[in-house]
């Protein structure tokens, strides 16, 4: 089940904040459930903590999805240092 | 601000740094100016010093790489991740990676290395990144060069929470030059009354030539020296058969006969440059030739002493055939058959006859550091 408000997304989108979140949200490669639909839930559930774990951080409204804001601020060109504790 | 888990510091304040290697994009001096004016940005905020060292180990070592490139941090391409740098400690403990698949400039055409080292920076010194979007240790790039030579409030709180404030006494003496810090840089240089004149603020240190003692003066005694000269001093130069030293500040220059005696005032339009130029950085006349050299920004002008005006085809820019000259220059004075140019932390020997840079020693060596 698509992340809620997501339908629209583009896969790309969805690569590149599973990369930014891993890189700099520490999310974990099984949280992608990308492996095993049974724990797709959690997953979800994982990824959208982690929006908005990073959300909070920059200051945008805490959605738990990939919005247009949210995304954008993903795409700017930054440290690679990770914003949580790394 | 925030800190690494734990709080890791350089327990040591004297933290030392290595270039391992430079990016194409940019010329050494801008990489190391680069780098200087960070360091400095975080040595004015709390009780560090850094030193620069060529060989061997350094605490920080600051490179550029693309890829993988030796760590699990690969960089991923022109975009995205920019640079990395790692908390104090051992080995790789704050070191600092730049992409090199990115392009690096000195101004806003790429990405600028001062504004990026600047955060890298205080990651190596302990801090993490910072929710405020003014502070330097905000995540995303960012370059307003306006403001960008300032630490926030915010990054001025965390570094001075990890290392305490600057010590009174830095802060007291950082008006007066620090002589032997590998920044120390110039603002004129001259011979007047058969010395070598430096000058920086309102600091003057004064050589005989063959001597070797530098005698610092203080302030209250230029005033003695150079009566009625009240600004700060931009360049200067000489003409020993004239007897006469020139003194630039802004748009006017001083004639100066004699030290301690009063000088005459004129305006730098007098020499015909043209009115974009509202300052010289630098100026040395050369006997041989009747011509004195006006240095201001990238560029350089001559003037005919003799006939009393500027010469055609100029300006020129300083490093036209390079030559191995800076790109800009501070101070310059000339001895024997060398002209000593002063750009930045460094001094160039011109020799005349060669007409290339023979030599190149650090600038504050001239005051015996």
């Amino acid at each position: 089940r698509p992340i809620d408000g997501n339908q629209h997304l583009k896969p790309e989108d969805v690569e590149l904040a599973e990369i930014y979140l891993k890189t700099f949200y520490g999310l974990k490669q099984t949280d992608r459930g990308d492996r095993f639909p049974q724990r797709r839930t959690r997953s979800v559930s994982a990824m959208e903590m982690k929006i908005r774990e990073m959300q909070n951080f920059f200051g945008l409204r805490e959605t738990g999805g990939l919005d247009s804001s949210t995304l954008s601020v993903m795409k700017l060109p930054r440290c690679g240092v990770p914003d949580v504790e790394n | 601000f925030g800190f690494y888990p734990f709080k890791p510091k350089w327990k040591n304040h004297n933290v030392t740094y290595k270039i391992a290697k430079y990016t194409p994009d940019m010329s050494k001096e801008d990489v190391e100016k680069a780098f200087h004016s960070a360091l400095k940005m975080w040595r004015e905020a709390a009780p560090l010093r850094f030193t620069q060292v060529t060989s061997g180990n350094a605490d920080i070592v600051l490179t550029f790489a693309r890829k993988t490139h030796g760590d699990f941090f690969p960089f991923d391409g022109p975009g995205g991740v920019l640079a990395h740098a790692f908390q104090p400690g051992e080995r790789m403990g704050g070191d600092v990676h730049f992409d090199e698949d990115e392009t690096w400039t000195a101004g806003n055409q790429g990405y600028n290395l001062f504004a990026v080292a600047a955060h890298e920076l205080g990651h190596s010194l302990g801090l993490s990144h910072s929710k405020d979007r003014s502070a330097i240790m905000y995540p995303n790039y960012r370059y307003r060069s306006s403001t960008q030579h300032t630490l926030s409030k915010d990054d001025m709180l965390g570094i001075q929470m990890l290392y305490g404030k600057p010590n009174q006494k830095v802060e007291i003496q950082s008006t007066a030059p620090q002589n032997c810090d590998p920044d120390f840089s110039f603002d004129a240089a001259a011979i007047i009354d058969d010395s070598i004149v430096l000058l920086k603020n309102r600091h003057m240190w004064m050589r005989t030539i063959n001597g070797s003692y530098w005698n610092q003066l203080t302030e209250g005694l230029i005033k003695t020296y150079l009566p009625g000269i009240n600004d700060r001093i931009d360049a200067a130069y000489d003409i020993p058969s004239k007897g006469e030293a020139y003194i630039f500040t802004g748009q006017k220059y001083w004639v100066v006969e004699k030290l301690k005696s009063r000088s005459r005032v004129g305006s730098i339009q007098d020499y015909g440059l043209p009115s974009r130029v509202t300052h010289i950085d630098a100026a040395v006349h050369i006997s041989e030739q009747g011509k004195t050299v006006f240095f201001t920004g990238p560029f350089y002008y001559r003037f005919d002493e003799v006939k009393r005006q500027l010469e055609y085809s100029y300006p020129r820019l300083i490093q036209r055939n390079s030559r191995g000259l800076p790109r800009r220059v501070d101070a310059a004075f000339r001895i024997h058959g060398s002209i000593f140019l002063l750009s930045g932390p460094k001094s160039y020997q011109y020799d005349l006859k060669q007409k290339r840079v023979v030599k190149i020693i650090p600038g504050n060596s001239w005051l015996g550091c």
